[in-house]
């Protein structure tokens, strides 16, 4: 919501704010993913762990148009907008370095709304699939979406066969996003 | 008395996901 907070807030005061602006964003990934054919005939086991392994990969691609990589500044949920620099002096240096570096190559390939909709399903069924019982379903969900993803690609831009081989290629880059953020600790104190 | 609790990032991410269907069922 806010990179910094006063000094006269207790720290779990601080969680209070972030859980409050994050748990809402966790669950439309949530609503997201119900809403993605097929992906509620899968049980529920394995939506659940699809969720678990793909939800911080999606909420990477939703925080890109956060990131402005011309002006290199991010934008906070209270509207306001810092400069990299002040955001790397408060520590977060490494992750807003792979955001911008990740924003900006998917910002370059000018997605409309429904392409990345497709996109970010196509993240979410690819995730770990350690911990799934059905991978069969899970392979046959992820190559339907693939395949719609592709065609409406190419529909729209039959003269630029790169695009959706690069959009592909964004997928490795969350995975690595995920794997080195999202083990990054909370700490809280309660009394 | 103090309690410190620490977890990650994707451990907050697993527990809301866990919670929504535990509530959905």
């Amino acid at each position: 919501a806010c990179p910094v907070s006063g000094a006269e807030r207790s720290s779990q005061e601080i969680w209070e704010s972030f859980s409050q602006c994050f748990t809402p964003a966790v669950k439309e990934v949530v609503e997201f993913a119900k809403g993605i054919p097929g992906f509620q005939e899968l049980s529920q086991q394995d939506q659940v762990m699809l969720l678990k392994s793909g939800t911080f990969q999606v909420l990477m691609v939703r925080f890109c148009t956060l990131f402005n990589a011309e002006d290199r500044t991010v934008t906070f949920l209270n509207g306001k907008t810092y400069p990299l620099s002040t955001l790397r002096a408060l520590g977060m240096g490494s992750l807003l370095d792979a955001m911008f570096e990740f924003s900006e190559k998917l910002g370059s390939l000018g997605l409309e709304p429904d392409e990345m909709a497709l996109f970010m399903a196509v993240v979410l069924v690819s995730a770990d699939r350690s911990g799934i019982s059905d991978m069969w379903a899970v392979e046959q969900l992820q190559e339907g979406l693939i395949r719609a993803l592709r065609s409406l690609i190419n529909r729209r831009r039959p003269d630029d066969s790169a695009l959706f081989p690069k959009l592909l290629l964004r997928l490795p880059d969350l995975r690595t996003l995920n794997n080195l953020h999202s083990e990054k600790l909370l700490a809280f104190r309660i009394d | 008395h103090k309690t410190h609790r620490v977890m990650t990032l994707a451990d907050h991410i697993s527990h809301i996901i866990t919670q929504d269907f535990a509530r959905n069922q």
